[in-house]
């Protein structure tokens, strides 16, 4: 039974793309099968990989109705990606569709190969509209990263307010998890932080703190990931035990 | 004549907000008349300057049409503030109204007080809907910030396009001035990006980097800008110096 994840905070730059990208790479090295879909129209994972974020991807499947295996490439052994495409932009100011609109990028993994795969995440824009509300449809699970700074714990507010709605309307329920990102363990401000979400979200936030590793900022502009790019890194250690508590759900006291 | 500035980047977590409230401070500090009008649904601009951020703001201006003096707010000496207001992501979906939809914050800011300031910052969300083209046919001139890391620059060429396709549609150019934000000068990468943005955006960066301060983080959480929370920090230096370059538009070589 495949797990989808959607990776979403409609908070900006608190690492969605590179625990989508790491956590990715890190679940296929540990052996499962692993599929990436980039839902943000900066189309930032193709990049992280690598490959030309210019080629259709997922933006064809939602706007023209193309069968997602038509789009997908391989990127890494055991881990495949469908890029976000041009014109995924495009897709977000729809207005014709109704209620199906919401449910697009769900039938189009149900009718894929992806449905056999161990994982499939979901990288989502810091927006909360149609892309967003077709990822939270489509998944099972949320993972919401929230860096160790203040506004970006403020701004979890407004995300349970956006995934309690996508629930009510969708009668769907989705497991929530947090994972704690650009964690700055000198900073008292970082502890305060992640203290405090530990609070509000007990048994929901997983185990493993991601710290701050310059190698995560830059192994983007080799198109590496931190696995390829600096094995040894902090970075890789902490995304390997993020792939390890997400595949044993194990969370922090 | 009022200069009205957008402070843009679809890139999120760049430190968009963190530059609105603290250039606007800095402002109001070296003696101008300066308002702030959030258009980020996430509100963070009220929660920076310490404002309850459910009041009504700039979303029943522009979906019910009435007027920015009566929401208007004052939050420090010679700054005062237009808040988001908790519905303003119903704006970003609505679909009557045609072209004219585009123009409802520049029209509203023309029919007010705000017009005889010197200043008006104007904060945008991580996306590229109608808030952000509002903001752009409402401004004259354009801030984006860029921070020190790979994914931040390469987010540059999507803004370009988003910044032209709107200069086309609206016949109304915007001058383009560009501030490095969250600089670790130890870090190579950082220098690496500040050098490519000299590069490419020659005579538009803004000569003051902002470096990386823990107090700009931290300021948030208490409601104060970095003037109010540590006015010897590196924070508060910066974002005075920077409003000095805005002043004279004064541009790195
Ligand atoms: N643990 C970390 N250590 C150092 N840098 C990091 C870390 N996590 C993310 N970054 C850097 O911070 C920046 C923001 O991260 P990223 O782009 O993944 O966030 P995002 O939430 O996907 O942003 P957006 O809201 O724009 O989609 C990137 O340049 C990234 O390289
Ligand atoms: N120079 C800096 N030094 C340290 N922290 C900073 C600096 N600039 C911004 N930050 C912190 O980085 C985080 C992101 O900044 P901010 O929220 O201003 O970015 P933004 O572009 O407005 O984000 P969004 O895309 O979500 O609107 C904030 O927590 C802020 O406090
Ligand atoms: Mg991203
Ligand atoms: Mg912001």
């Amino acid at each position: 039974q495949v797990r989808i994840i959607a990776i979403m905070n409609q908070k900006g730059g608190v690492g969605k793309t590179t625990t989508t990208v790491n956590l990715g790479h890190a679940l296929a090295l540990q052996g499962k099968q692993v599929a990436v879909i980039d839902m943000d129209p900066q189309g930032q994972v193709a990049t992280s990989l690598g490959i030309d974020n210019q080629q259709m991807g997922i933006d064809v499947v939602l706007l023209e109705g193309d069968a997602i295996d038509t789009v997908k490439l391989h990127a890494r052994d055991r881990l495949d990606l469908v890029p976000a495409g041009p014109r995924l932009n495009e897709f977000e100011h729809i207005n014709e569709g109704g209620v199906e609109r919401g449910h697009r990028l769900r039938k189009a993994i149900e009718a894929s190969s992806l449905s056999d795969y161990d994982f499939i995440l979901i990288d989502c824009p810091p927006s909360s509209g149609l892309l967003g509300v077709n990822a939270m449809f489509a998944s099972s699970e949320l993972i919401v990263p929230v860096s160790g700074d203040y506004l970006s714990l403020q701004g979890l507010s407004r995300m349970m307010q956006i995934l309690k709605r996508s629930e009510e309307i969708s009668g769907h329920r989705i497991k929530l998890w947090l994972v704690s990102t650009r964690m700055q363990l000198r900073r008292k401000l970082t502890a305060e932080v992640r203290k405090r979400v530990l609070k509000y979200f007990p048994g929901r936030v997983l185990f493993t703190p991601i710290r701050e590793n310059v190698a995560l900022a830059e192994c983007p502009s080799f198109g590496k990931t931190i696995f390829d790019y600096r094995k040894k890194s902090s970075g890789a250690e902490d995304y390997f035990s993020l792939a390890s508590d997400v595949l044993n759900r194990r969370a922090a006291d």
